[in-house]
């Protein structure tokens, strides 16, 4: 059984990519074999599992543009179980490259067929443009970081509106997984008020999981390593455990 | 003399609108006629100026597919000497409904004729695509914010490889006016490290001023107020007081 999940919110600096690389590495450990597609020009996924710029080559636009196959752009990270498709700048035309191809929203979708993954991880750009729109095409669900500012909870229904015309004009079968709050700082008031709100507006899509503000989730991507093998014990990436789980256990009620 | 600067970085989440926001308050304040556009179809400076998402129309949709003229679409805010041009969430289809068009790269540049400002200041969406090409093509310089974390050092060449291949193709006369690092946390050995290496690197381009995390300026948007007006005395909002002095200075020695 083959999930497939993008990790979108056109909000800048939410913690998409953290979620991504973190969750994706707390699935491997549990033996479920991973794909985290990076799917964002700025190659932060990419960085985060020891792939800097130099390394990216081949990467998802040669698979886009079907130079190479996929089984020749996919890499073994130093993870057990987790493999990634790494992204680069040339990524960033494909939004003007693509905009006239009668296909241009299931691009993606065209090229993850036939792939023997237990879960497909996608980290989205800041943006509700063609990329992200292929992301969600290609996608079974949606994950939403929300980070637990002012400016992030005016774009939740913004975003929540984009979905609903995806399912409505291209895909009816995507859902929306649920919704992780992130950057959580207890002694701020602001973000215990958005707490407070989106759990009662949003409720049982909320997940239980909040993700607090930690320095171990920024200080791992300059170690080319997800915070699970940086510092596990730090409470950063026990979140992103308990957040792992939590999935895992809606995955086995649907 | 009018002064167009952008606000620009492809990296989410860095403190463009919170920069764009406060800075243009601090030059209203010292008598400067100043114009703020919202390039950004989350519309997040207007939101913070007080147009909330219904009071958005009409926006700079209408002026760049020429329904209206400038004159119309341009307001008052509530601070003496700042006005404003909105964004709606129609500017997220700019990029495909542009990307045939010739002169797709300045079709701002054409609106913003005959105008009379002392400073427009022109914030920029999280992506390296035609919005943000449009703003750097249009404008006199760029001012970049860059939080002190890993992923926005890494980010940083690519935005100036980026800003090189718009002078050299589009606009020779753009310069980058300076760096101004934001978020920065005291307590946080990785932003200290970064405002070290960024200082090294970037030299005489990094402004003095560093803006300090400060909830005060998290706060502020969702009075509809900038925190120059809703906490003047905060330490957020002294940072972009001074921030503004310098960068008059800096347009006094041009
Ligand atoms: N819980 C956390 N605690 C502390 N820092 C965090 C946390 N989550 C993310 N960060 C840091 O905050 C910044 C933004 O996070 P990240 O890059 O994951 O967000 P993003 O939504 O992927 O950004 P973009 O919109 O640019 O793709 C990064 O520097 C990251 O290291
Ligand atoms: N110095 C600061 N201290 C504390 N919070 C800040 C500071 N600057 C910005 N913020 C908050 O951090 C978040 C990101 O800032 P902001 O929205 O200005 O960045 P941006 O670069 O414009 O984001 P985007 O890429 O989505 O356009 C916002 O919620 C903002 O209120
Ligand atoms: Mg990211
Ligand atoms: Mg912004």
């Amino acid at each position: 059984m083959k999930k497939i999940i993008s990790i979108a919110n056109q909000k800048g600096g939410v913690g998409k990519t953290t979620t991504t690389v973190n969750l994706c590495t707390a699935l491997a450990a549990t033996r479920k074999k991973t794909l985290l597609i990076d799917f964002d020009p700025q190659g932060n996924s990419s960085t985060s599992l020891g792939f800097d710029s130099r390394k990216r080559y081949p990467s998802i636009y040669e698979l886009l543009t079907e130079q190479l196959p996929l089984k020749t752009i996919c890499r073994q990270t130093l993870i057990p179980n987790l493999s990634i498709v790494t992204a680069s700048e040339d990524l960033a035309g494909f939004e003007v490259e693509f905009s006239q191809d009668e296909n241009r929203v299931s691009v993606l979708k065209r090229c993850l067929k036939d792939l023997d993954f237990d879960y497909i991880i996608i980290d989205c750009p800041p943006a509700l443009g063609l990329l992200t729109l292929n992301a969600l095409v290609a996608s079974h669900s949606v994950i939403i970081p929300l980070q637990c500012e002012y400016f992030a909870l005016e774009g939740l229904s913004q975003l929540l509106q984009t979905v609903k015309r995806v399912k409505k004009n291209y895909h009816p079968a995507l859902t929306v997984q649920g919704i992780v709050l992130t950057m959580f700082d207890g002694r701020n008031a602001l973000n215990k008020a958005v707490v407070r709100d989106v759990r009662e507006t949003m409720r049982s899509m909320v997940y239980q999981t909040v993700i607090p503000r930690n320095v171990k989730l920024s200080e791992a991507p300059s170690h080319g390593k997800p915070a699970l093998i940086y510092d596990m014990r730090s409470v950063g990436a026990q979140a992103y455990i308990r957040l792992a789980a939590e999935i895992i256990r809606q995955e086995r009620k649907n």
